[in-house]
């Protein structure tokens, strides 16, 4: 019967994109070290 | 048909087609199971150069504290209204980092807006008098982070009254 | 060829000094552009032979250096191993990308013209050391290189602004070049590094998805590896590790990226087992992010009246590469137009849906899969455009005719579906079913089709056996754990809902209580 999805530890009703804390396909612990950014060239 | 990018990279290994028996795929996948990259295999030694390096006691942090990178810490910054100037502090010293879109991230939750021609933040002392598509004009309060000169009053909140924000200055 | 006396004491101490600018503290940029300026003068850097000896070199210094550092302990947990020193790794990683920030660009070559030189040094590297260890090939070193390479080859550096696509794509061919089929003892760490959050998303995103076509084929790669294992619902524990790492990433790909795993649905079907239902139902389940899909459950709800029914889904697989590799496609085509030799030509089809015995042997079925796959759709799809072209001119007059079916129910399409279901046996219906059940999805006019052409052999075979078959192939996979597709939900509600089927009073229902009952709760939590 498959295995229950929710139990992989994916949030998958969350409003954010999942590929940006997602850190291996072997855990369900968030990525570390810091996520994505962009600062506009306007801040440097 | 997708050989067609630049595949003169998959040439089959040492054996004919490079495909193995499923057997032998299977004895070597388990093999690997023993051999998992690690979370660490992952990550890199955090390397901190500072902007301006100076020789300060070794009993000093070399490095940043991890916390200065969970956004918890600020927010928290954020929320207290004494936090406010070391959110401008990481904004205007820790160019292109991630505490300066975390710091960003926080000053705009407090209704601060950045100006890009001026380089500096606003926040709307009052309802504007007047707003358009294009601006809108009222009295603002700013973030003065000019010490030039003799002028020792930079570094400070200002009031500026009539001013025109043009919201193509807007970032 | 052996490698120039002396070369390898040359690399080594270009190497041993590499190193040393780097662990200087504060070492600057310019210390490292000098060092690239001065590799380029050596001619080391020419993308000829000589600098992929170099590369070659320097790769196994750096893993030797690696793997001598490691103590093995035994049986699965493993925390008794001592950490991997990637030091020497992480310095040779610097190198190349250093050699690629700063090599001299008045020469008239571009920046990158190296990568794919040096991915092809290590690609080389990796399958060789894979060929020769076998089972104690170590994959750790090489995940440990690209993952330095993924994190500052797909840097936002300005210096490689405009370039990463050419980048990426570079990396998609080494990963291709690596891929579980071919070393198959570094499937893991490849898994992890195609999914990485600087690979996956910016390949799936960077140039108006034209990285589409690469991930496609990496998992395409993936499935393949698997498939054979897949078949059998019994997984060992490092396959079952693998098959669960691959739900995770088609879940983040269902969440972030619905459309690209809707387009090529199927490409993707191709090549999953027909009994692997649950991960066929996630990508069978996508739908685009701007379309709301209304609740299958509600009562009385209008199919018909929904706008997106009429509209073609986007495939950007190849449906019909299957039917030209047989060299049918002109005949199905033919056919299409003009009915003409009706039943000698649908018996040929009959027999080229089979597999030779050694074909057979290896595919575990007698059927060519991918042939009654794109069959089924190729033929559906030439069938909705040809009658969408006449639908207005007919539908008036069929309906005052009192034939309760739209008008696209007839045809040589039909012809072709019906004499599959009703010749083939048990295990090429079973197939011809999963090829039409796979395109029940979102709101779609394939959805829409195919579910009515599902309904329609349901009421018009008249065999019981066939109608059974029809109803294990929906209830499978609906018995799974979600998700599953709107389509397919609708068509099962439809067809125990809707008296024209006279569902319940087929016997098959009821032959075993836990039958009965399963079809209670099915229908049950369809609303």
């Amino acid at each position: 019967l498959g295995i229950d999805l929710t139990t992989l530890g994916l949030n998958l009703n969350s409003a954010d994109n999942l590929h940006k804390t997602f850190g291996s396909p072997w855990s369900d612990e968030p990525a570390k070290g810091d996520p994505e950014f962009n600062v506009p060239q306007c801040y440097y | 048909d997708l050989g067609a990018i630049g595949d003169g990279l998959s040439t089959p290994p040492a054996n004919p087609g490079g495909v193995h028996d499923q057997s032998y795929n299977l004895q070597m996948l388990e093999a690997a199971f023993y051999k998992l990259p690690q979370p660490k295999d992952s990550e890199r030694a955090k390397s901190y150069t500072p902007r301006h390096p100076a020789v300060t006691p070794p009993s000093y942090p070399q490095v940043q504290a991890p916390i200065v990178n969970n956004p918890a810490f600020w927010e928290r910054l954020g929320a207290d209204n004494y936090g406010t100037d070391t959110l401008f502090f990481a904004f205007y010293y820790q160019q292109n980092t991630y505490q300066q879109f975390l710091a960003a991230k926080e000053l705009k939750k407090q209704s601060w807006r950045y100006h890009r021609k001026y380089n500096t933040w606003f926040q709307r002392h009052e309802e504007p008098k007047v707003a358009t598509d294009d601006f809108e004009q009222g009295t603002y309060v700013y973030f003065d982070f000019h010490i030039a000169n003799d002028e020792q009053h930079g570094w400070c909140q200002r009031i500026k009254t009539d001013f025109t924000f043009e919201y193509n200055y807007l970032e | 060829e052996p490698d120039p006396a002396g070369f390898r004491e040359q690399v080594s101490m270009l190497f041993a000094e590499w190193y040393r600018i780097c662990e200087l503290p504060g070492a600057s940029e310019s210390a490292y552009a000098h060092y690239v300026i001065q590799l380029h003068q050596s001619g080391l850097l020419k993308g000829d032979d000589a600098s992929d000896r170099f590369f070659r070199l320097l790769m196994e210094l750096s893993v030797s250096h690696c793997l001598s550092s490691e103590v093995i302990s035994s049986g699965p947990s493993q925390s008794h191993l001592v950490p991997l020193s990637f030091l020497a790794i992480d310095i040779y990683a610097k190198l190349v990308y250093s050699v690629l920030k700063f090599y001299p660009v008045d020469q008239g070559v571009s920046k990158l013209s190296l990568l794919p030189k040096v991915l092809a040094v290590t690609v080389k590297f990796i399958q060789k050391d894979s060929e020769e260890k076998k089972i104690s090939f170590n994959p750790r070193p090489y995940f440990r290189l690209f993952i330095n390479w993924l994190l500052d080859f797909c840097s936002l550096e300005p210096v490689f602004d405009g370039a990463n696509f050419q980048v990426l794509t570079a990396l998609a061919n080494a990963f291709h070049a690596l891929q579980p089929l071919k070393v198959p003892g570094f499937s893991f760490a490849w898994l992890e590094l195609v999914s990485h959050r600087s690979f996956m998303p910016k390949l799936l995103t960077a140039n108006a998805q034209k990285g589409w076509p690469y991930f496609q084929r990496l998992l395409v790669d993936l499935f393949q590896f698997m498939e054979p294992f897949l078949r059998n619902a019994e997984l060992g524990e490092a396959v079952h590790f693998l098959y669960k790492g691959t739900l995770r990433v088609l879940l983040v790909l269902l969440h972030d990226y619905p459309e690209f795993l809707c387009d090529y649905h199927f490409s993707f079907c191709d090549v999953i087992p027909p009994s692997c239902i649950q991960m066929r139902n996630i990508i069978l389940s996508a739908f685009p992010r701007n379309m709301r899909l209304p609740d299958p459950s509600t009562p009385n709800l209008k199919i018909d009246l929904l706008a997106e029914i009429s509209q073609s889904p986007r495939i950007l697989s190849e449906v019909d590469a299957a039917l030209k590799t047989k060299q049918i496609k002109s005949d199905i085509d033919e056919y299409l137009k003009t009915r003409q030799q009706g039943s000698l030509f649908l018996t040929e089809l009959k027999q080229k849906v089979l597999l030779s015995p050694t074909e057979s042997a290896r595919a575990g079925t007698r059927y060519n899969v991918p042939l009654i796959n794109s069959l089924v759709l190729y033929v559906g799809m030439l069938a909705i455009q040809q009658l969408q072209a006449r639908t207005a001119a007919h539908s008036q007059s069929m309906a005052s005719s009192g034939v309760s079916y739209p008008v696209y129910l007839v045809g040589a399409a039909l012809d072709i579906f019906q004499s599959f279901i009703m010749d083939l046996d048990t295990e090429g219906r079973y197939l011809f079913l999963n090829a039409v059940a796979n395109q029940l999805r979102y709101p779609n006019n394939h959805t829409h089709y195919f579910s009515f052409i599902l309904l329609y052999l349901f009421s018009e075979s008249n065999q019981e056996v066939i109608q059974e078959q029809i109803t294990r192939v929906l209830l499978e996979r609906l018995i799974v754990n979600r998700p599953h597709p709107w389509g397919l939900l609708i068509t099962f509600i439809e067809l125990i809902k809707n008296p024209r089927y006279n569902f319940w009073s087929r016997s098959f229902t009821r032959c075993a209580p836990e039958i009965e009952k399963l079809f209670e709760s099915v229908s049950r939590s369809c609303g």
